[in-house]
C-alpha cells in the first residue's frame, strides 16, 4: 500500500542520513529543570 | 539564494539564560509584596527579529519561591529556595525583552503564581504542615503574638506588622502554627505606651525587616521569634554588599 511503502522509505531515509556515533539532540525546550519538578 | 533561518534558540542557550536572568531581575525589582523568586526552568523562547541588532524576545518562565523577602537586601543568588516539603509555590511567567545591540530590557510580564497540591506534599510527608491563609485566625493571632512579644522585649523602634507573607500549621502530632511576615520600624520607641499614634518611617530599607514564629498551641504553649532587621548591616568597605552579614536579633 501507498502508505506502508511510505513509512518503508522514511525508514531508509532516516537510516542513511544518521552517521556512525549520530547522538540526537536534546530537544530545544523546556530547558534543564535547575531546582526541582513541581 | 536566500539565506538560511537562523536554528531556534534552545531553551538552555547562554542567550536564553541571559533574557530569563534579566527578566528575573525585572519580576523580582517590580514586586513589592511576598518573596524573591529564582528560575527553576525556561518553558519556551520565541526570537522575533526586527532589523539589525534589534530583536524581541518571548519567554516562558518557571519560578520557584526563596525564603528572601522582596525588601531583603539578599542577592538572589544567596537566597534559599524553598523545598517542596515546605509547600513551594511556582510561579510562571510569560516575558517579553526588547534586545537591541546586546542590551535586554523587559518589555511587559505576566506572573501567575500557585502552591504546590496539598494532596502531593500529603503524600511525600503526612506530617509537613500545609499553607494557610494569612487571614486566618490562628495566623492572625500567632503574628500578633509574635510581634507583640518582639517588641516587648528589644529596645529600640517599635516595629508594626508590613505584611503576612507566608503562613502554615500542622495540626498533628503537635499544633503548630509557623508564620513569617515583613515588620518596619516607625518613629516610637518599644517603651512608648500608646503605640496606636506611631507612624512608619519613611520607606528605606534600614527601616524594614522580616520575622519569622513558631507558635506551639498543643501539647504545651510555646512562642519562639526570630527577627532580622535589614538596617543592621555590618559595613565592611573591602566586601561587596552581597556578602555583607546582617544582625539578627532572637527572642525566645
Amino acid at each position: 500500500s501507498v502508505a506502508r511503502r511510505a513509512v518503508a522509505e522514511a525508514a531508509q531515509h532516516d537510516k542513511v542520513a544518521r552517521p556512525v556515533g549520530f547522538v540526537p539532540l536534546p530537544p530545544p525546550c523546556p530547558g534543564k529543570i535547575r531546582h526541582f519538578k513541581i | 539564494v536566500p539565506a538560511a533561518p537562523p536554528a531556534p534558540l534552545g531553551c538552555d542557550d547562554p542567550k536564553s539564560e541571559a533574557a530569563a536572568e534579566a527578566a528575573v531581575n525585572y519580576i523580582n525589582g517590580h514586586s513589592h509584596h511576598g518573596f524573591k523568586f529564582t528560575l527553576n526552568r525556561i518553558e519556551n523562547i520565541r526570537v522575533l527579529p526586527q532589523g539589525p541588532n534589534n530583536e524581541v524576545i518571548f519567554l516562558e518562565l518557571d519560578l520557584l519561591e526563596t525564603t528572601c523577602h522582596i525588601l531583603s537586601p539578599t542577592a538572589l543568588e544567596n537566597c534559599t529556595v524553598r523545598s517542596f516539603t515546605d509547600h513551594a509555590v511556582e510561579g510562571d511567567c510569560d516575558v517579553k525583552l526588547q534586545n537591541v545591540n546586546g542590551q535586554l530590557s523587559v518589555v511587559a510580564s505576566k506572573c501567575h503564581s500557585n502552591a504546590d497540591s496539598s494532596e502531593d506534599i500529603r503524600q511525600l510527608c503526612p506530617q509537613c504542615p500545609l499553607l494557610a491563609a494569612w487571614n486566618d485566625t490562628e495566623v492572625q493571632a500567632a503574628v500578633t503574638e509574635a510581634l507583640n512579644d518582639y517588641n516587648s522585649k528589644n529596645a529600640g523602634a517599635y516595629l508594626k506588622l508590613l505584611e503576612i507573607g507566608r503562613a502554615k500549621i500542622q495540626h498533628h502530632p503537635e499544633h503548630i502554627v509557623f508564620v513569617e511576615f515583613a515588620v518596619a520600624a516607625t518613629n516610637c520607641s518599644t517603651e512608648e505606651a500608646n503605640v496606636e499614634t506611631c507612624q512608619l518611617l519613611p520607606d528605606d530599607q534600614s527601616n524594614f525587616g522580616f520575622c519569622t514564629a513558631t507558635k506551639v498551641i498543643r501539647p504545651s504553649k510555646e512562642l519562639q521569634v526570630n527577627c532580622q532587621l535589614y538596617g543592621h548591616q555590618v559595613p565592611t568597605p573591602d566586601t561587596p554588599l552581597l556578602s555583607r552579614v546582617f544582625w539578627s536579633i532572637n527572642t525566645s
